[in-house]
């Protein structure tokens, strides 16, 4: 009913729009006021999305691009280090992050150059649409999850030189259209422990993000080879690796209203929405307020 | 002598359960608490894209306020007030009701419409107190 505040709140009861919506999908003689489906724009973003998808999934199947699979099963992974499994965070000293988005490249840059015969030197162009990440969400790492498929036999150790180049299309100057900074590091790991590896492009993407870039293109050049170079084996024999596209994996800090800040809920003990004001005692607000800061 | 009537129309309370007795006067039968209620998203059809979890326990609160709320619920004088309105000076005015007084987050994973995958924190998504406002 309109008294259950539909209106501007951003509290709004989400879960039941999203019942509304499904009800004036099948019966449009119940569309709700205009002024209560503004309402909706204001609701946390989980359950606009639910009460968004809520609509377009019951009335229609709406094509959805379906997630890479090895791209889930890290994020199931990532989802059970992160919280309980009734869903409550887990709070432990590195978890600053309160979301993190993984995007897979978009499929029609993924093609590959250079010359795979030679078994070691793997190019790729991807590009990333980080349409997704919200004005309010501030970048905290960034990294390119390789996922590797190898038939090299288990507890080898592999090195591999990357070089990283980071295409920005810069339309104001007509000279060079595009300025690229690259970048090249080593990776050693041993295949046995790893099935991802994880490459940290902080530095690199960072900028990018703090100006809300839309689209990272990058061409990434990997050569791997067996060995260790810290035990001064010779790098041989070049590892024919299948290397698949990597994903970009961001870890973000919503400062939203709607998001979980556990530092606020740690340090300040968060006041309860029914509890607005923290009721002075006796012996004056002070008291409490430093008790509070401490 | 009105003593003596009055004392005639007491229901005369059997000394053994007295506490009980005192007890329809102080709280109300079903007093305002926390309730358990949970749900999963395959129910509401979300599970093509709420990855995890699979069940959501959003609990609910729900019961009668009594008139003397003072500390037990936490709840604030106005609520006192706001009862002594409802019942001396206007019925109208709603009397207090059982409202969430604190929550806890909730982690979710859903796969957005371009498919990608987010892992997000939200926060107030779980009723873990209740109050009297």
């Amino acid at each position: 009913p309109p008294s259950q505040g539909w209106g501007g709140s951003d509290k709004a009861p989400g879960l039941v729009a999203a019942a509304a919506d499904h009800v004036a999908e099948l019966h449009p003689v119940l569309q709700l006021p205009t002024s209560a489906r503004r309402g909706y724009a204001l609701l946390p973003p989980l359950l606009k999305v639910l009460s968004d998808r809520g609509q377009r999934g019951w009335a229609s199947e709406v094509p959805r691009l379906q997630p890479d699979s090895r791209a889930l099963r890290y994020m199931k992974r990532l989802y059970k280090m992160s919280a309980t499994k009734e869903g409550i965070p887990k709070a432990h000293r590195g978890h600053l992050y309160n979301t993190v988005r993984l995007f897979t490249p978009c499929s029609e840059c993924r093609h590959r150059h250079g010359d795979l015969g030679k078994g070691d030197l793997h190019s790729v162009d991807l590009l990333f649409n980080l349409d997704r990440v919200t004005a309010l969400e501030h970048l905290l790492k960034s990294v390119l999850l390789y996922s590797f498929d190898t038939s090299v036999p288990v507890s080898s150790s592999i090195t591999c030189i990357c070089h990283l180049s980071i295409k920005e299309h810069d339309f104001s100057s007509q000279v060079c259209p595009s300025i690229s900074h690259s970048l090249a590091f080593s990776l050693h790991f041993e295949v046995r422990k790893r099935k991802w590896v994880e490459v940290d492009v902080t530095p690199f993407l960072q900028p990018l993000i703090a100006t809300h870039r839309r689209n990272i293109h990058m061409a990434v050049n990997f050569t791997c080879l067996m060995g260790d170079p810290q035990q001064s084996t010779k790098l041989e024999n070049p590892v024919n690796v299948a290397l698949v596209p990597p994903s970009l994996l961001l870890y973000l800090n919503d400062t939203s209203e709607q998001a979980y800040h556990r530092w606020n809920s740690l340090r300040h003990g968060r006041k309860s929405p029914a509890r607005g004001r923290q009721r002075s005692s006796p012996s004056g607000g002070k008291g409490s307020a430093s008790r509070a800061s401490r | 002598q009105r003593r003596d009537e009055n004392l005639k129309a007491a229901p005369a309370a059997p000394p053994n359960n007295l506490s009980e007795y005192f007890k329809q006067f102080l709280f109300p039968q079903n007093e305002c608490e926390l309730h358990n209620f949970r749900l999963s998203f395959s129910q509401l059809k979300w599970d093509r894209w709420i990855i995890a979890p699979h069940r959501y326990s959003p609990q609910y609160c729900k019961g009668d306020c009594p008139r003397a709320t003072g500390h037990r619920y936490g709840s604030a004088v106005h609520t006192v007030v706001q009862n002594l309105i409802s019942e001396r000076l206007d019925p109208a005015v709603p009397r207090p009701s059982c409202v969430p007084a604190a929550y806890s987050p909730l982690s979710v994973l859903t796969i957005e419409p371009d498919g990608s995958i987010v892992y997000k924190e939200y926060e107030d998504m779980i009723a873990t107190r209740c109050t009297c406002r």
